[in-house]
């Protein structure tokens, strides 16, 4: 996280570590986590924990690990020989079935799914909250979670960034209608390490906050400016079918 | 040594009987004959009831004659002058005189036969219930047609015992009936039904004649009825005394009517018939009978069955109705069987709430299932309350049998996460 301040998992109770790679995802249910396609192509046998806001190697053993039965990449994502030069992040989400359902408690709790109105589109200005164990201005990754606030944008704001690294051709990478573009306020960003992890607003219908998962955290041309997240409204159909046809009725 | 016949002659006979004398005979002939004792001639002192001379005749100790004075033969065919018959076969003659015998009175000159004695007729009772046949030296009885002669070689008696009744109606009477029934007899009758049916017996007042009661309310003669371990009776008298329907409670019946040796009535005439033993209703809790009756009867079958909620256990299954059998004992089959509530068990546990312990699992109990809070809610609102139900399930309003499920709250974190200002 670029910007933003050391969290507590109480804060993102929802937020679950990816070990390999260093990466994030969404506890949605307790036999479901939703992460980006890329944080699971490439390990389609993930170690996740939950409920741990350090994720020390000694910390994670006491942490409540759970294991991945099936993982479950939208139908839609282009898998690549050469994943590193990837330009098309889109339908860049993936479900992970658990074997076991996780228990629920203070540190850990589901995020919820977006509702199918138009009051889940998200809109510029709403301001939304992401969380993770990724790269900072200062480090590669980070063993206690970091959280942060901040705006959704327009899509082409993030289409008009100009990486610093002259490497890195912004045109030549897709956009589509599948991503949400966030941030640019005060350098805060997610980054390398944050993949996967939620982009959560706050429910316009609900009363008391409750937050649901607007988007997932997915790519950006550069860490600090605006990055580029799944937008998950998009999948709820894909979501809800994957979730009921592989179901397990017995443990559910 | 018993002898037929012999003389006796009074003392000097036929000269003057000696003053002062008293002299006896000892009069014996063969057991089984009387004797015939007769004088041909006597003459002895008169005096007022032959106080001063007599001659005396004893039998069994009692005095049958004393004679004195003259006599003469009443009979010119004949020489007997005074005569006696006892149907005994022992006699004493005994003479006396007094101091004086200044006319010369002769005395008497008697004789003694052994006589047959007519035992029929000879003495003051009648030895035989029915007949009697005499003949020299004894007497045997005798009986009518289906009569026969006790053990006492006396009296009669009928044979009117053995009789079985088992037809579902019938009817009994006495010996002879309506004309005087038999002395001495013992009929002993049974009714015997199939199990099942109890003997009603039904005696009209003016179908019953026997001889009444004693001063001491003894019957001589008396109509018994016995089943099992129950008597009814004895009744006697003139018109029954018992009810009018002597309801036994048993398929089997003995009569008993018994007779001494006197009266002379015509009996008794009776009714039976068999009544199917009736089983009680019997209350069983929370059940319905059917069909429903006033009463029931040996061989009626119910079907009872439990009022929802309840059932029967037979073993390990339980049942919603069962039936049961009037038995020829007047009692149901299957009584043991009741019907109770349906127990629906422990609730069942769910994943992330609990069934709070409804302390009773019977039907109508109420249960309530509630999960975790606030980590967890009910997927379903109003689906914790569950009712134990007439088949044995818990049931919910809306879920029906199906158990709730409690399913985590999403997007509420414990703390809220908050920027500290730059």
């Amino acid at each position: 996280i670029f910007g933003g301040q050391p969290a507590k998992i109480e804060n993102f109770p929802w937020q679950v570590f990816f070990s390999s790679p260093w990466a994030g995802g969404a506890l949605i249910d307790e036999h479901w986590v939703l992460t980006a396609a890329h944080v699971v192509e490439g390990n389609q046998d993930p170690i996740m924990y939950v409920g741990s806001t350090l994720v020390r190697t000694s910390v994670l053993e006491n942490a409540q690990m759970i294991t991945a039965e099936r993982v479950f990449i939208h139908p839609d994502w282009e898998f690549m020989d050469v994943p590193e030069t990837r330009k098309n992040f889109d339908n860049d989400i993936a479900l992970v079935r658990l074997k076991d359902p996780v228990k629920m408690g203070p540190t850990v709790s589901p995020i919820c799914l977006p509702g199918t109105t138009p009051e889940y589109n998200p809109s510029v200005t709403d301001l939304g909250l992401i969380s993770g164990w990724g790269r900072t201005r200062k480090q590669n990754h980070v063993i206690k979670l970091r959280g942060a606030r901040l705006p959704v944008a327009p899509l082409a704001k993030c289409q008009e960034v100009k990486p610093t690294d002259s490497k890195v051709v912004t045109g030549r990478y897709v956009f589509t209608d599948n991503m949400i573009c966030a941030g640019g306020e005060k350098g805060v960003d997610s980054c390398e390490g944050d993949s996967g992890g939620a982009f959560a607003i706050q429910d316009p219908n609900e009363e008391n906050p409750k937050f649901y998962v607007a988007g997932l955290v997915s790519w950006g041309p550069q860490c600090g400016t605006y990055g580029i997240y799944t937008k998950v409204k998009n999948y709820i159909d894909w979501i809800t079918k994957t979730m009921q046809e592989n179901s397990t009725p017995s443990t559910d | 040594e018993p002898t037929m016949y012999g003389e006796i002659l009074s003392p000097n006979y036929p000269q003057a009987y000696p003053n002062e004398i008293e002299k006896s005979w000892d009069i014996e002939v063969p057991e089984g004959y009387g004797i015939h004792l007769y004088f041909t001639h006597l003459d002895i002192e008169l005096s007022e009831n032959c106080a001063y001379d007599s001659v005396q005749i004893m039998s069994r100790g009692l005095q049958e004659g004393i004679l004195c004075g003259q006599r003469t033969n009443k009979n010119r065919s004949s020489p007997i002058v005074e005569e006696f018959q006892v149907p005994y076969n022992k006699l004493q003659v005994i003479f006396k005189s007094d101091f004086s015998n200044e006319e010369h009175f002769t005395g008497f000159a008697a004789y003694y036969v052994a006589i047959d004695v007519n035992e029929c007729t000879d003495f003051a009772y009648a030895p035989c219930s029915h007949f009697c046949n005499n003949f020299i030296g004894g007497y045997f009885c005798s009986c009518p047609p289906e009569y026969f002669l006790h053990d006492d070689m006396e009296s009669c008696g009928v044979n009117c015992s053995g009789d079985v009744f088992t037809t579902p109606t019938g009817e009994i009477a006495s010996p002879n009936y309506p004309n005087p029934y038999p002395e001495n007899s013992r009929c002993e009758y049974q009714i015997l039904l199939e199990e099942g049916f109890q003997v009603v017996v039904t005696v009209r007042r003016e179908d019953f004649d026997v001889e009444p009661a004693d001063s001491e309310g003894n019957c001589p003669d008396s109509l018994v009825f016995v089943a099992g371990d129950q008597q009814f009776g004895p009744y006697c008298g003139n018109g029954f005394p018992g009810p009018l329907n002597i309801e036994t409670k048993s398929n089997a019946v003995d009569i008993i009517f018994q007779t001494d040796q006197g009266g002379e009535k015509k009996g008794w005439k009776l009714r039976y018939h068999g009544d199917p033993i009736p089983c009680p209703k019997e209350f069983v809790a929370n059940s319905v009978w059917e069909p429903e009756k006033a009463k029931y009867v040996f061989k009626d079958t119910v079907k009872i069955t439990c009022q929802y909620g309840f059932e029967v256990l037979e073993g390990n299954v339980g049942l919603t109705s069962f039936y049961s059998t009037c038995q020829s004992n007047g009692k149901w089959s299957n009584s043991k069987l009741k019907c109770q509530p349906v127990d629906c068990g422990a609730p069942e546990p769910i994943r992330n709430g609990k069934a709070e312990d409804p302390g009773d699992t019977l039907f109508g109990s109420v249960t309530h299932y509630t999960c975790e809070e606030p980590y967890y809610y009910m997927e379903k609102e109003g689906s914790g309350e569950y009712h134990c139900t007439g088949n044995g399930s818990w049931v919910n309003e809306v879920l029906g049998t199906e158990l709730p499920k409690c399913v985590p709250v999403c997007g509420v974190p414990s703390e809220t996460f908050t920027e500290k200002q730059r």
